[in-house]
């Protein structure tokens, strides 16, 4: 078992055998671009050293690091993050159980819904300044 | 083989509605089973922790979703729609091997399946070390319903665990996501007020304020206008909030306020309970000892009951209680009803558009004081009543008039039952 002492198990110790193989290299990074739907498999013989750029670049431009397109130290940093096992949309592999019918297209872009405008203005608010008109309270947390 | 068979399990009852944002929804039925197996609990939370934890992360979604989500410990596996589980490495017959600590902690599968990794520190809620359960559990929930990835920044869907206080909601454009996927919540309301309260400032000033309340069977949001959306855990059980009066199906809520009175009802049947709002409960005796609650055919003459609903007109100082397609004015200086009421609602509340008018059988009347507007709620629509600043800018509008009706789902935003089993957490 996971090693602890305490009641409430707050003092875990996590195994020191089984941790994650840090992404430290050209070929673990390649393995993590492909694991999750940044690029695909290298193969053996694989050209692919402008398409790995490219996916790097990409890889750094979603997660906000500057988009060179060079292995550094950030951009592995980011990688060994915790992170959720399903691949990113971008050129995500139908990992999620049933693959992607022939033809259908990549959902290429990062989902984003700016499209849904957040109506903050709701008509007839009053300015919380007027004493004469009943005010909300203050919102509260859960 | 088992799981094997289950991966090839029909896609009955999961439809695809692509969108360009790679969202797809997976369920076209509205209560899903889900259910922590057996042989994938955690040893490094208690059960009940765990179980707890995976309830109230779907009870996080049904509150901004037309969802339910129930869990089942019974039912035979086939039946039921997610099924969450614990494990290392290779794990509960899952062709994803998990990496150990660090880096993957948890992935979900299209049908259902959600796996965490159990080499990793999973912690409570309130726990500020570890990664928290509840928002990975959450994130994996929203893979399941079918939102994918996203890097923007607040939302639930970020591939990468974002360390953040146990106070994390699920925001307003992921909330938008997921209701592109299953609609928006709709339904009406058993009865809508604006609650005043009266608190005196640090100057000693007397400050006014307001609640929006719904109420619908046994439960009630508080509705947060500032923010477009209910208060975080809501809706609650009426019990727990409002003391003495019935426990569901409110028919009608009425305050009462002058300069000289401030007295709020509340009408069930052929009842009515005069609320204390300094000691939030309800009354149990009038000043001269008796009981309440009262018939409302004694406290307000005239009044016919059971009501569909009631508001009071502060201005005509006239309480408009409706039944069917009635409606009935209730001057409460003489107490009594006006002379030449009844009258049909349409003739008292025209349409503004030909036909476009609730009619009969209104199920709340609400003053609202964040719009200045009275409106008509029925099924999943309401009408505005033409207010002193409507009248201004067309003169032409009938005084009382209803516009045409409109969504309500699309001005009170993610108002939104969740399973009754999880009402009490």
């Amino acid at each position: 078992e996971t090693l602890f002492h305490g009641r409430d198990h707050s003092d875990l110790e996590p195994s020191l055998l089984r941790q994650a193989q840090p992404i430290a290299d050209l070929r673990a990074a390649q393995g993590f671009l492909a694991k999750y739907g940044w690029t695909a498999a290298p193969r053996p013989g694989d050209p692919g050293p402008r398409a790995f750029a490219e996916a790097v670049r990409a890889f750094q431009s979603a997660n906000r690091l500057p988009a060179t397109g060079a292995l550094d130290a950030a951009t592995l940093r980011v990688m060994n993050r915790p992170r959720c096992g399903v691949p990113d949309p971008r050129g995500a592999s139908g990992f999620q159980g049933v693959p992607r019918p022939r033809g259908v297209p990549d959902p290429q872009g990062a989902f984003d819904p700016r499209g849904v405008p957040d109506p903050r203005g709701n008509p007839g608010l009053r300015s919380d300044r007027d004493p004469r008109v009943p005010q909300p309270p203050p919102a509260r947390a859960r | 083989a088992k799981r094997f068979l289950q991966l090839l399990r029909p896609l009955v009852g999961r439809e695809e509605a692509s969108g360009d944002s790679g969202a797809t929804r997976a369920f076209s039925k509205r209560t899903l089973k889900w259910r922590l197996v057996g042989e994938g609990y955690s040893s490094q939370l208690s059960a009940g922790e765990q179980r707890y934890i995976f309830r109230l992360a779907f009870r996080m979604w049904s509150e901004v979703t037309p969802l339910d989500f129930e869990e089942d410990l019974t039912s035979p596996g086939a039946q039921i729609d997610i099924k969450l589980g614990f494990g290392r490495g290779r794990h509960l017959g899952c062709p994803r091997v998990f990496d150990g600590s660090g880096q993957e902690f948890a992935h979900a599968w299209r049908l259902g399946d959600v796996h965490f990794d159990e080499d990793e520190h999973f912690t409570p809620p309130a726990s500020d070390t570890g990664i928290s359960l509840l928002r990975v559990a959450v994130h994996e929930i929203g893979h399941v319903l079918g939102l994918p990835h996203t890097y923007r920044t607040g939302s639930v869907m970020q591939p990468n665990y974002i360390p953040q206080g146990p106070a994390f909601e699920l925001d307003w454009s992921d909330r938008k996501a997921v209701q592109k996927l299953y609609g928006p919540c709709e339904g009406s309301f058993d009865t809508a007020f604006d609650w005043i309260r009266k608190e005196r400032n640090q100057y000693g000033e007397v400050m006014v304020r307001f609640s929006t309340y719904f109420f619908r069977k046994s439960w009630y949001w508080l509705y947060e206008n500032r923010n477009n959306r209910t208060r975080y855990g809501d809706p609650i059980q009426i019990p727990i909030g409002w003391h003495g009066i019935p426990a569901q199906n409110i028919d009608a809520f009425v305050h009462i306020w002058t300069w000289r009175r401030d007295e709020r009802y509340f009408f069930k049947g052929n009842q009515y309970w005069w609320y204390d709002s300094d000691k939030d409960q309800a009354h149990t005796e009038d000043e001269q000892g008796n009981r309440y609650p009262k018939l409302i055919s004694e406290g307000f003459p005239g009044i016919p009951s059971p009501l569909d609903t009631a508001f009071y007109d502060r201005r005509k100082r006239l309480i408009y209680f409706f039944k069917g397609s009635l409606v009935f004015a209730f001057d409460v200086e003489r107490n009594q009803v006006l002379n030449s009421y009844p009258k049909k609602i349409i003739d008292v509340f025209p349409a503004i558009a030909s036909q476009n008018h609730p009619f009969r059988n209104i199920d709340s009347a609400y003053y609202s004081y964040a719009h200045n507007s009275i409106f008509f709620f029925k099924g999943n629509a309401y009408w505005k009543v033409v207010n002193d600043k409507d009248k201004q800018h067309n003169s032409w509008l009938p005084s009382n008039g209803l516009f045409p009706k409109e969504s309500t789902s699309g001005k009170w935003f993610d108002v939104c039952d969740v399973h009754t089993s999880t009402l009490s957490m």
